[in-house]
């Protein structure tokens, strides 16, 4: 299963992760 | 000619019953016809790619789902339980310390397990703008390029199919009937939120409605005794985002973003609010239940606009925003907590392609939607 988000947001959000890492529940995974 | 048509004598007749009874009845059986065919499922997808596409798409993945779920709903004799659920742990990495109820003999079935809870406070909200909805590997994130998501590297599939923004075979169902997890009495009156009292005040932050008696901070927010100042600090004006979801356009010095989590089957499988926002539409796509792990992923293009899935729109302080849990074939039910109406992989279902849609409208008045906040639980995943 996958869970797939599409948002607005300013152009200056970052994501604070990479692809392939492991997350839990709760963690960032973006900061404007 | 001009002499027929001004001298021809024009005689009336009535028309014969057995004709207008025939009208009626092609009429009818057209219509019929019409239904008939409405119920049939579309052709599967033909599938394009190695010989592993081929056979999945040429299997009954939806029937195969649905059995999985039935198997897994048989009750387990009690005394082979903690063993099998400990060998499930070990193979798929299961961390069962954190379990709510760490009795293992109080899980029926692999199904009850596998949508275990956790315990409270296992999974800290991080004071972030968005957080991880639930667990699992960040499998692709990044911009949306004009009107295309990067699946991976060089494919990509359409925003608008994965939200149903193109597809004009929807079937509105109205609004939905929610649980009782959001009462509204009155928008200048207290919503109940997972057994939180607070006033509504404190999810919209209108000027004008604020209370005499509720201070109100510098930066326009109401401060609440009731409120959580790490949710106060992040309160939206969300009564003021109007986002049109079905023409998702973003504003000046902002960007459309997307997040793909994989939840892995050892995964915890439930899923909770990312942010401050409020649901105002549900999509509910029947669809094909594909494997969506990362293998799969690469091999079949345009994975997450063919499998079954549930679009949640609405808005956050931002402007648009939506979550899409999307089912796979070992997990081919979607739970939505506050949406009892839902019903997924069901046998009888909508064509496949096609959506059925429902409002949060009658959540909330001034909202128009189900409010959610940093961590609410969502829903979930079932087995099959």
């Amino acid at each position: 299963s996958t869970v797939v988000l599409v948002f607005e947001a300013p152009s200056s959000f970052k994501f604070n992760v990479t692809a392939g890492q492991k997350i839990k529940m709760g963690e960032a995974l973006g900061q404007i | 000619l001009a002499d027929s048509w001004n001298n021809t004598e024009t005689k009336w007749y009535p028309i014969p019953v057995a004709l207008g009874l025939g009208v009626i009845g092609a009429i009818q059986y057209r219509r019929v016809r019409q239904r008939e065919e409405n119920k049939l499922e579309k052709p599967k997808y033909v599938a394009n790619g190695p010989w592993q596409v081929h056979v999945a798409a040429a299997l009954p993945l939806r029937s195969m789902s649905r059995l999985w779920g039935t198997f897994n709903s048989l009750t387990i004799p009690e005394a082979l339980r903690p063993m099998g659920y400990k060998l499930y742990s070990w193979f798929f990495g299961c961390n069962l310390d954190e379990m709510k109820n760490p009795d293992l003999y109080a899980y029926p079935n692999l199904s009850a397990f596998f949508y275990r809870e956790l315990k409270e406070g296992v999974r800290p909200i991080a004071d972030a703008t968005l957080v991880s909805p639930s667990d699992g590997k960040v499998l692709h994130f990044g911009v949306v390029q004009g009107e295309n998501i990067e699946q991976i590297k060089g494919v990509t599939y359409n925003l608008d199919a994965l939200l149903g923004n193109d597809d004009k075979s929807s079937i509105p169902v109205g609004d939905a009937i929610l649980g009782n997890s959001l009462e509204i009495v009155d928008e200048e009156e207290f919503a109940n939120v997972n057994g939180i009292e607070y006033s509504l005040e404190d999810m919209i932050i209108k000027g004008h409605a604020v209370k005499t008696e509720s201070p109100v901070g510098p930066d326009g927010l109401v401060r609440s005794e009731k409120t959580d100042p790490k949710v106060e600090k992040a309160l939206v004006k969300l009564a003021d985002v109007t986002p049109d979801i079905t023409n998702v356009k973003v504003k000046p010095g902002n960007a459309m973003f997307f997040c793909v989590v994989y939840l892995a089957p050892g995964d915890y499988h439930r899923f909770h609010s990312p942010t401050n926002w409020v649901v105002q539409t549900r999509r509910h796509f029947a669809g094909e239940l594909f494997s969506v792990s990362p293998y799969f992923v690469k091999l079949l293009q345009n994975l997450f606009v063919l499998n079954e899935r549930v679009a949640l729109l609405g808005k956050w302080k931002h402007g648009f925003f939506s979550m899409i849990p999307v089912g796979a074939t070992n997990v081919g039910s979607i739970k939505i907590n506050f949406d009892e109406a839902l019903k997924t992989n069901q046998k009888e279902d909508i064509p496949l392609g096609t959506y059925t849609e429902v409002t949060y409208k009658s959540a909330s008045k001034v909202l128009g939607g189900k409010a959610l906040r940093y961590g609410d639980e969502m829903g979930g995943f079932y087995l099959g």
